[in-house]
């Protein structure tokens, strides 16, 4: 009847991480004239009950998190997902040696919340 | 093993941004063609702050769809003397290879650039002030037959009179519908460019201002030098998808 409240420390919560993707790391340094490499980041942590305001949650996912508290066999907590995104744009020399400007969506994460 | 699996993983993740292969351009870093500064400037602006919130399958440079921006440099050669009536006119074939396009990417804008750098003028063409030359674009609609005349599979699409500057001229123009007819295989032949001299010019005075050709000190008036590229933007519509609310 009383929630069960599991300890969850400050770094376990769901948040952006840090992730820069470096170009070099995977050769791409040839063809790729800009950017060197991007702050990609990820979401990873805990989406706990209560969802405080905080982890950006759907109402859904704080009626999940309530019934994970109850039943944690049986249902997970919502997932820790990016909610927030932004493009990047990348220059690079093509097979012709032409050179390419391209735009894409959805390449950095900003924000992350419990879905 | 390793080495194909990560082969594979590269493909895949390349796929997904819309790359058939890792590209690999010939020669080293230093020796490729520098890039257009009107790209930097592009991809300079799409890193600012503002941008983040920008639509990324909007090119607002040229106002139309797209998420790609390719400068198609230009393949084709010099094909001076093809003219038998103008000997002193330069003539050059235009040849983009707009193959590059994947078959899914949506074609919105193939802008022809040529820009112009005039010789300095010399002083004896500034006395006599400089005097235009005229250009003339063609689009080429067939292969030339041997002994054919080659005017003959051309089509006339611009003829404008140029004058001398200080600063590199560009003309540009708007060629969507034609590049979008050179994408399908076997109907690309090219443009034609013809730079005229001046009527009357004394086809002794002039000589070519071209590469490895140095500034021939005694010489009065000089062709331009030509170079010309494509500037494509074209939309992957795998990569913009639709914002699912």
């Amino acid at each position: 009847r009383s929630a069960v409240h599991l300890p969850v420390t400050p770094s376990n919560i769901c948040k952006a991480r840090r992730l820069y993707i470096d170009f070099k790391d995977v050769g791409w340094q040839d063809w790729i004239i800009a950017p060197p490499g991007y702050m990609a980041n990820y979401c990873h942590g805990e989406c706990p009950f209560p969802l405080s305001e905080s982890l950006n949650g759907t109402n859904h996912a704080i009626l999940q998190t309530l019934v994970h508290s109850l039943d944690p066999q049986g249902t997970p907590q919502p997932c820790c997902v990016p909610i927030r995104l932004s493009p990047i744009s990348m220059l690079y020399y093509d097979n012709n040696d032409n050179v390419v400007l391209r735009h894409y969506q959805d390449m950095v994460v900003d924000e992350c919340g419990c879905r | 093993s390793d080495a194909e699996d990560r082969n594979t993983r590269e493909r895949l993740f390349l796929g997904s941004l819309g790359l058939s292969e890792r590209p690999q351009p010939a020669g080293s870093r230093h020796t490729r063609r520098p890039v257009p500064s009107e790209l930097w400037r592009m991809f300079r602006r799409s890193e600012s702050i503002q941008a983040r919130d920008s639509d990324p399958c909007t090119v607002s440079e040229y106002g139309v769809r797209g998420n790609i921006i390719r400068y198609v440099q230009d393949q084709g050669r010099l094909v001076s003397g093809w003219s038998s009536s103008c000997q002193a006119c330069l003539v050059k074939q235009l040849f983009f290879n707009v193959s590059v396009l994947q078959p899914v990417e949506l074609l919105s804008l193939a802008q022809l650039e040529i820009r112009l750098h005039w010789k300095p003028l010399r002083p004896a063409g500034l006395l006599r002030g400089p005097r235009a030359v005229s250009m003339s674009l063609s689009k080429v609609i067939r292969a030339t037959l041997r002994g054919a005349d080659p005017r003959a599979s051309r089509r006339l699409l611009l003829s404008q009179s140029l004058r001398p500057q200080l600063e590199p001229a560009a003309v540009a123009m708007d060629l969507t519908p034609l590049a979008e007819s050179w994408r399908k295989p076997g109907h690309n032949y090219g443009l034609v460019v013809e730079l005229s001299p001046p009527p009357g010019a004394d086809p002794e005075e002039l000589t070519p201002f071209l590469p490895g050709n140095a500034f021939p000190l005694e010489e009065a008036w000089t062709l331009p030098l030509m170079e010309a590229s494509l500037v494509v933007v074209s939309l992957n519509p795998h990569q913009c998808r639709s914002r699912q609310r």
